[in-house]
């Protein structure tokens, strides 16, 4: 949330063979955010490692009117940022976990 | 639970929920 005023965490992991998360996502800090948005709500989605991108999530998220379009790519960023730290994460994990 | 509205866009679920209070705290 440094520098996107924004919060992604992981809400719920699957097993490592499973490239499907829950994440959750809030405002931290209000102040970045040049648009409309929702204060003191999680959003929690599911993100598919192999078949989602964080621009598609976050084009949904303006679509559902959680953040005004001038946003969206900051909402993109946070969630690539946290997908990235996922991966990175899983890829140190023995195989198999 | 009443505070929790499940919206769905494009084939995906979002579940909007308070943000907790610790998490708030946090920031």
């Amino acid at each position: 949330a440094e520098d996107t005023g924004l919060r992604v965490e992981l809400a719920e992991e699957g097993d490592c063979s499973n490239s499907s998360l829950a994440l959750r996502l809030w405002v931290e800090d209000p102040k970045k955010l040049k648009g409309k948005h929702k204060d003191n709500e999680a959003i929690e989605f599911s993100f598919n490692l192999e078949t989602d991108t964080p621009e598609e999530v976050a084009y949904e998220m303006v679509k559902s009117g959680f953040f005004h379009e001038s946003d969206s790519k900051a909402v993109a960023k946070s969630i690539r940022d946290r997908v990235n730290l996922i991966k990175k994460a899983r890829d140190k994990k023995p195989a198999g976990c | 639970s009443s505070l929790t509205q499940v919206v769905h866009s494009a084939g995906r679920r979002f579940i909007v929920s308070p943000v907790p209070e610790s998490r708030l705290r946090e920031s």
